[in-house]
């Protein structure tokens, strides 16, 4: 079982738009897959198409054990998913964060899961509580990196953040890769983000782009992946390609 | 004194590019404008070409009292910084969180600030203790608004958090305007969010929309602001329309 967590502290870079399509693309590869929306944004539910009052339990209740996996898990269009809740920013969050060993919670309640090949964790824009809960659970982080100079300014913290974790927490954790998001080849700002992280971290780099495409956008507010959206369209074609490349590519090659 | 914050908890919406592009706009109405940068990953502080080592004191300083304000204030192309810096993601923010009346701290520690017509602080891609901070320092928010349907799907959170605080911590507070950020009228998504906007929310929409355009994305790898960068392009000309809005636009009108 692959344990994958879609990280990047800057905001709005294509996390929880990559955690839907990564997992819909690896369903093309007749992979089982479990997403978990770790942000209590609850971006990644809300793509899926899942309202609100919909959920019963959710990560937060799996977490602090009120709640087993059988009952959090729910099934849209061919993926599982637990989903989070907007509720989980205030006090429960702080209900975590004074709980004792709270950087394990999620690993822990997620010890005794099988019958998947792929577990896709989408976190939020921070180093907090709950991205160290992600970041103990697997033993692969995927970066999606917008292709801007700001975006390019939040890596080092980022990668400090995944060794410190390494050293202290889980010694399985790795980078497996950086992959570029809304990318547009005509734009030379992101030509030359991207040489840069190239030449900054060689063999990091997922050779493929996921280009700028309205379609990636248009998705999530139909409940849908871009392969049910609109399989046509360039967004489904390198989320498809790149999913080939993360079946391919075993971490820690 | 205006005091205004710039808020949204959705990730990449521009929140810090607008801090810059209004923060230098409001200079050509001759206005004395003081930036605060409370975001740990400092971008605000980085758009103006400040490097993390040129910081001697930071906007932690200033709120746990081991720096005064005239230590913290950086001048950079027109504009007063107070900067930020990123080991306050870590146990610095911890220990902000465990101190009493936590959510003051930064008011306080600008209770004798004088000498600026505005004063305009950036904020994290979250609802927690920093933004917490901002908002009680403040009597206005602007928030900057991707026309996206995940951007969107944020806003409801955000303006409950606006009116707890309002009603428990910050009387003054009030949300002065939404505005629309990398618009781009061609794209249907995005007309059909502002139009989704201006219907919830009538009369809080600021008429000027800020168009996408790469001058801005590219001026932050300069250190400069979109005036600076390329005073002809859309960006320069858009953030100086949404300016002279904001200085006819008194707040709570
Ligand atoms: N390749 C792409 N082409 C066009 N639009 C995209 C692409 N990828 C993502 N988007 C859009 O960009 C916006 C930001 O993406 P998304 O919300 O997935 O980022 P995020 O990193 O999860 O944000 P946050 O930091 O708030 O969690 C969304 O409106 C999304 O629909
Ligand atoms: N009008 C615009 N046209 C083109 N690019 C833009 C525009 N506004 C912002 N950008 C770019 O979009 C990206 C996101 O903007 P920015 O970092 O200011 O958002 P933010 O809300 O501050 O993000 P975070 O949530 O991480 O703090 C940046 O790379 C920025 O340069
Ligand atoms: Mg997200
Ligand atoms: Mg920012």
């Amino acid at each position: 079982m692959r344990k994958i967590a879609i990280s990047n502290n800057k905001g709005g870079v294509g996390k929880t738009t990559s955690a839907v399509n990564i997992g819909a693309g690896l369903l093309k590869f007749e992979k089982k897959v479990l997403l978990i929306d770790i942000d209590p944004q609850s971006h990644l539910t809300y793509s899926l198409g899942i309202k609100a009052h919909e959920i019963k339990s959710d990560v937060y209740d799996l977490m602090t054990g009120s709640a087993g996996l059988s009952n959090v898990i729910v099934r849209r269009n061919g993926l599982d998913l637990i989903p989070s809740s907007p509720d989980m920013e205030g006090d429960k969050k702080k209900n975590i964060m004074d709980t004792p060993g709270n950087e394990f919670l999620l690993k822990n309640a997620l010890s005794d899961l099988s019958g998947y090949d792929y577990v896709i964790i989408d976190c939020p824009p921070a180093l907090g509580i709950l991205t160290m809960n992600a970041l103990t659970s697997v033993s692969e982080v995927f970066i999606p990196l917008q292709t801007e100079f700001l975006a390019l300014q939040g890596m080092s913290e980022l990668l400090k953040k995944v060794r410190v974790i390494k050293e202290k927490y889980n010694e399985s954790l790795d980078i497996t890769g950086i992959f570029a998001t809304m990318y547009n080849e005509r734009k030379k700002l992101n030509r030359e983000v991207l040489e840069n992280v190239k030449r900054y971290f060689p063999d990091k780099v997922f050779k493929t782009c996921i280009r700028e495409n309205i379609a990636i956008a248009e998705a999530p507010s139909f409940g849908k992946s871009i392969f049910d959206y609109d399989k046509e369209s360039n967004g489904a074609k390198d989320y498809l390609e790149l999913c080939k490349e993360i079946v391919e590519r075993f971490p820690h090659d």
